[in-house]
């Protein structure tokens, strides 16, 4: 379960207030996967009191956009600290698509890529397995299939340190690179951050999304939880 | 395996000091609720009196809500977030596919709450734990009563994190976040955030 609350001394109009909540959720708590299961209990409130001396701030004043981005980037560090202690997680993920049609086929793609245990027990295992995020692309349930030209799709494991090259290629323009670096994919891989760098070419929107790596030690704790 | 390193995360992720916002207590205890004695039960109080609060929410779009989520979701719709002091969070136990006993408890433990703020529809509330048992509502109404009758509330990190951790269930380590930022004015705010969650994680809430 997902619990978590955000207060501040700011003065904050309710209806603002939930406005501003929702559109970090959406971009931040909504944003990862651990295991792929919804629990009944998921909830995070906000509390703005207003101890502070401003002004209230609502949805026209010129603050708003500003606390709302602080918000969702405050949100964000929030929800990767959830992802960092997934349940027997080694491996903290992230899922980078860009330049897609639209954010909502973005993230649809993203939370395949995120929740698939293929591909989370294979970054454990540390293989470049590819193919498995490919699969996990194509089945995604996307609202507009013009979000998905497999001639345009480019898939890269990124490097998370400073080590050169720092994006290894594994599809590009829809073609597998079939001499994939295995000795770079493995140093990569052998981190505990990685990013899976998805470029759809098919818009400007973008999604990032947050998981795990799935291992031996999830069965464990979850086994016998109830018990 | 390759992939398992040994990582502290606690020492890694976990602050040890930080700024918090202006006019909030916070309170944690252990009730006995978790078995290892661990703490349990949290409660986070806004002081501030120069202007009623704003609360705000999104929750679970899961059809099998728990009681807590019910019962929060109707006060936010009752005040219109205005006037919400408190919110309540235990852990070890979900109050989850319990019915209208489960509501009932929620309902009691928020109202005791309430009680000790002196004001109704002032309080929300979270569960989390094992889903499908009933709340233990002896140990966690003694522990609310302790908590407001010895003034456990404090302000200072220690407080922060303890109400930090008494709302970890399976987390290796407590989700503590808080920052200080400017207003373009120069009027200086604070956020601060507590998450808990390691397994059954991938929310959709609105």
């Amino acid at each position: 379960t997902l619990l978590g609350f955000i207060v501040t001394d700011l003065p904050i109009k309710s209806t603002a207030l939930q406005s501003m909540l929702r559109s970090s959720v959406d971009r931040s708590f909504n944003c990862i996967s651990v295991d792929g299961d919804m629990s009944t209990n998921d909830t995070i409130c906000m509390i703005a009191n207003g101890a502070v001396n401003t002004s209230v701030i609502d949805e026209s004043s010129p603050e708003y956009a500003q606390v709302k981005s602080q918000v969702t980037e405050f949100a964000q560090q929030l929800a990767q600290l959830v992802v960092r202690d997934g349940e027997g997680a080694t491996k903290f993920v992230t899922v980078n698509v860009k330049n897609a049609l639209n954010f909502k086929d973005a993230k649809v793609i993203a939370e395949a890529i995120s929740n698939s245990m293929l591909v989370k027990t294979a970054l454990y295992g540390q293989d470049a397995n590819w193919g498995r995020i490919l699969c996990a692309i194509g089945y995604a349930k996307l609202g507009d299939l013009a979000s998905l030209d497999p001639t345009k799709i480019n898939v890269s494991f990124v490097a998370t340190d400073d080590s050169e090259p720092r994006e290894l290629k594994l599809i590009v323009n829809g073609t597998p690179q079939l001499d994939v670096d295995e000795a770079r994919a493995s140093e990569i891989l052998s981190l505990p951050d990685l990013e899976v760098l998805v470029n759809l070419g098919t818009g400007k929107e973008e999604c990032q999304f947050w998981t795990c790596d799935l291992s031996h030690e999830y069965v464990t704790i979850n086994g016998d939880y109830r018990s | 395996q390759r992939a398992a390193a040994t990582v502290d995360k606690y020492a890694l992720y976990v602050p040890k000091s930080g700024v918090f916002p202006k006019g909030f207590k916070v309170a944690s205890t252990a009730t006995g609720v978790k078995k290892n004695g661990n703490l349990d039960l949290g409660i986070i109080l806004n002081t501030n009196k120069s202007r009623p609060s704003s609360a705000a929410a999104v929750f679970t779009t899961n059809k099998f809500k728990a009681a807590p989520v019910v019962l929060s979701k109707s006060v936010l719709d009752k005040t219109d977030g205005e006037g919400v002091d408190a919110i309540i969070v235990n852990s070890g136990c979900a109050n989850s596919v319990t019915g209208e006993v489960g509501l009932k408890d929620a309902q009691t433990i928020v109202g005791e709450v309430n009680d000790f703020l002196g004001k109704g529809d002032a309080t929300l509330t979270m569960s989390t734990g094992v889903i499908g048992q009933r709340l233990q509502m002896d140990k966690i109404s003694k522990g609310i009563k302790q908590m407001f009758q010895k003034d456990s509330f404090g302000s200072d990190f220690d407080s922060w994190l303890g109400l930090a951790k008494s709302i970890n269930t399976t987390d290796t380590f407590p989700k503590l976040v808080t920052s200080k930022f400017s207003l373009p004015n120069g009027t200086e705010y604070t956020l601060t955030g507590i998450a808990k969650g390691a397994g059954m994680i991938c929310p959709n809430m609105a």
